[in-house]
C-alpha cells in the first residue's frame, strides 16, 4: 500500500485547496516557521480519525477549520481527503486506489466517506487496522514528540511493540 | 505472553542494537523486560521512563560510545533523540507501516547526528515511504523530494523547491 | 499592586512589543493583565497558559506579520519560540541580570529567525554578558568568543574553536 | 558586575578540572552531543545554589559527581567555583574580587565558600538577591526549556516582571 494523494480544503491555514502528491520513498517537507508544515501532517492524523482536539493544537474541533486572516473571511468547513494506492490489497477493500475524506463545519461533529459512500469512523479505523496509521501509532511523530518513546512506561512500549507484531 | 510478541520482541531488540549502534557509531542500545517488584537495575529511584505499570514493561538501556551504562536521564539532549530516533526506526524496520510522519524530530542534532540519521532514513525509503518536515538541509539533500511550503496573508499554499549549491 | 510593579510593567509590555516586531519581521505582541473572573478574550476554554492564579495574572497576545492574533496554542513550534525570546529579551532589557544563560533556545527557529535573533542577541551583548549553547553556524559567527567542548573516553574538556569559512 | 570565570573539577562529565573565562558580551559554547555543554551550564546553576536535583537531570545530589568510564574511575567529590569581577561594587561585598564554591561528596550534603571563607547557603543566596540570578530567573534558560515562560501561569510571569522591578 502506498499514500498517493493528500487534499487539503478549509484545514487550519489551508484556506485554498492544495493538492500534494506523495511519490515512494522519503519525502522532505520544508518552509519557514508557521508557513504550514505541521498542519499539512495533522491534516493527515485528522482525516484517519484523530479525535483529540488537544493533540491537534486546538481547543474545539472547529479550531481546524480556517479562522480567517486580515485579507480573508473564515470558512464555513475543513475537508480534508487521503488516497491510497491499494493494489497490493493490504486495504480489504476490492479497490485498486482507496479514499478516505473527512469533513467538518462549525456546527457539526465530523462525516466520513471512504471512495464517496458515507461511513463512520468506525469503518475507518476497521480499514486501518494493521496498517500501523491507527490508534497510539509509533509511526507518527510530532513536533517535540520524538522522546515520547523514551518517556512511555514500559507497559506502553511492550504495547508498541506488540502492535509491531 | 504470546510466543509471536516474544519473537517479536527479540527482532526489535536486535533492531534497535543495530540500528544505535550506526547512528551513535558504535554505541550499545537494549530493551530489557522488567517488573512491577523489580525496578531498573540501574537506579533505586526510577523515574517516570522505568515505572512499570502492571506485568512486564520494557526498558531502555543505553550507552553511548565510550562512556557506561547511563541512565536515561543524565544523557545529553541529543543523546536521547538519537537512542529515541534508533527504537523508532527499529520499529519501522520490524513491523514497517504504511507510511511513517516524522515532524523534525532531528532538532536536537548536531550535524553528525543529522547526517548518519538521514541516510539511515535515505535507506529506509527504499522499503517505505517516509514524509519528514524538516529545516536541516542534509536531511533535505538525503530526500527523494521536496515538499515546499508557503504562507501569504494567513493562508499557506505549496511551492516547487529545488537545493541551493 | 505597587506603582512600581505598573511602571516596569509599562516597560515591559513596550520592550516586548519592539523586539517581537522586530524578532518577527513586523508582528505584533502584548502583555495583558487578566483576571480569575475574566479569561481570556480570545478563548472560552483556556489552556493552562492562561488559567489565572489569583489575582491579576499577565496573558501573552501574539500576532505573527500578516495573520490575525492567535491563541499561542494554535501557533507554530517557531512562532512559539520567537514569542518566548522576544518577552525573555524584553525582561533582560528592562532590567538586566547579571549574566544570562541560554541553552539552546534556537532549536526551532528557521535559518531566517535565527539570524534575527543572534543579531539581536548581539547587540543585548554590548549592555550584558551571555552564554549561549548553540548548534546553529549563524548564532555562531554571531558570537563575541566560542568555547568549545569535547569527550574524550566519557570525560569533558575545553577545545579552542575556530569557525569554518 | 561581570561573570569572570568558572571552575569545574568532578562535575558530571568534567573529570579533569577545567578552567573557563568568560568575558564581556556573547559567548557561544559549541560541541557535539554529549559533549558537556549543559554539563558546564548545569555546573553554573549548580554553584549558584540549584536545589533541585531533577532540574539537573539527576535522581540524588551524588549524580553530578563524576561516575566513571570504561577509562576512569568514579570521583569522590565534584567542586565548582564561580568568580565575579565586582569592582562596580554590584555584590555586597568589599571585595573586587568575589568567588563562590560549592563542594559535595558522595557521603553528605553540600558545602559553601565566599572567597574562601565557609558560609551557608543562605548567605550565597543573599549574596546574589537582586542579580537576577537567584531562585526563579528568567536569565537561565535550560536546554528544551525557552517556551517555560509561555507555559508559565499569568500569576508567575507577574512575579517574573516583580522580580524586574
Ligand atoms: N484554523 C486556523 N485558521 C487559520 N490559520 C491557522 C489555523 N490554525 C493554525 N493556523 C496558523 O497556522 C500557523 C502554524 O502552522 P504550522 O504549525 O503548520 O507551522 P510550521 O510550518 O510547522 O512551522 P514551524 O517550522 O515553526 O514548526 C500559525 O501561524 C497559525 O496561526
Ligand atoms: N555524573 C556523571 N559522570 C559522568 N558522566 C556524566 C555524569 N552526568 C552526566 N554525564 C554525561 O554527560 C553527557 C551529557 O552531557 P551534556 O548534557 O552536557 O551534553 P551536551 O553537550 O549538552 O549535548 P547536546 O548537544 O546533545 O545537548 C552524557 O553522556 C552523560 O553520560
Ligand atoms: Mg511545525
Ligand atoms: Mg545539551
Amino acid at each position: 500500500m502506498l499514500l498517493k494523494r493528500l487534499e487539503i480544503m478549509g484545514f487550519k491555514s489551508f484556506a485554498d485547496k492544495v493538492v500534494i502528491e506523495f511519490g515512494a520513498g522519503v519525502s522532505a517537507v520544508v518552509g519557514p516557521n508557521g508557513s504550514g508544515k505541521s498542519n499539512l501532517t495533522e491534516a493527515v492524523r485528522w482525516v484517519l480519525g484523530e479525535g483529540s482536539v488537544r493533540s491537534l493544537r486546538g481547543q474545539r474541533m472547529e479550531d481546524v477549520i480556517f479562522g480567517g486572516s486580515p485579507t480573508r473571511r473564515p470558512l464555513p468547513l475543513a475537508e480534508v481527503s487521503i488516497t491510497f494506492d491499494n493494489s497490493d490489497g493490504t486495504l480489504p477493500l476490492a479497490f485498486a486506489e482507496v479514499t478516505v475524506t473527512r469533513r467538518v463545519d462549525r456546527s457539526g461533529g465530523s462525516e466520513y466517506c471512504i471512495n464517496r459512500a458515507e461511513a463512520r469512523l468506525r469503518d475507518v479505523h476497521e480499514l486501518l487496522a494493521g496498517t500501523g496509521l491507527s490508534g497510539n501509532a509509533y509511526a507518527i511523530v510530532g513536533q517535540g514528540q520524538v522522546e515520547e518513546i523514551l518517556a512511555a512506561r514500559p507497559a506502553e512500549r511492550r504495547a508498541m511493540v506488540e502492535e509491531a507484531s | 505472553l504470546g510466543t509471536r510478541y516474544l519473537a517479536t520482541l527479540g527482532r526489535v531488540r536486535e533492531a534497535f542494537a543495530a540500528t544505535y549502534g550506526r547512528l551513535s557509531g558504535g554505541g550499545a542500545a537494549d530493551l530489557e523486560p522488567v517488573d512491577e517488584d523489580r525496578g531498573s537495575a540501574e537506579a533505586s529511584d526510577p523515574p517516570s521512563s522505568i515505572r512499570p505499570v502492571g506485568g512486564l514493561g520494557l526498558e531502555v538501556i543505553v550507552r553511548p560510545p565510550g562512556k557506561k551504562p547511563t541512565h536515561l536521564s543524565l544523557l545529553s539532549g541529543g543523546e536521547r533523540t538519537l537512542a529515541a530516533i534508533a527504537l523508532l526506526f527499529a520499529l519501522v524496520q520490524v513491523q514497517p507501516a504504511a507510511f511513517c510522519i516524522l515532524d523534525e524530530i532531528e532538532a536536537a542534532l548536531d550535524e553528525s547526528n543529522v547526517v548518519r540519521c538521514a541516510s539511515f532514513l535515505r535507506e529506509l525509503g527504499s522499503h517505505g515511504q517516509f514524509i519528514m518536515v524538516t529545516h536541516q538541509k542534509s536531511s533535505m539533500e538525503a530526500a527523494d523530494r521536496l515538499i515546499g511550503v508557503t504562507m501569504r496573508d494567513g493562508v499557506s499554499s505549496l511551492v516547487s523547491i529545488r537545493l541551493a549549491g
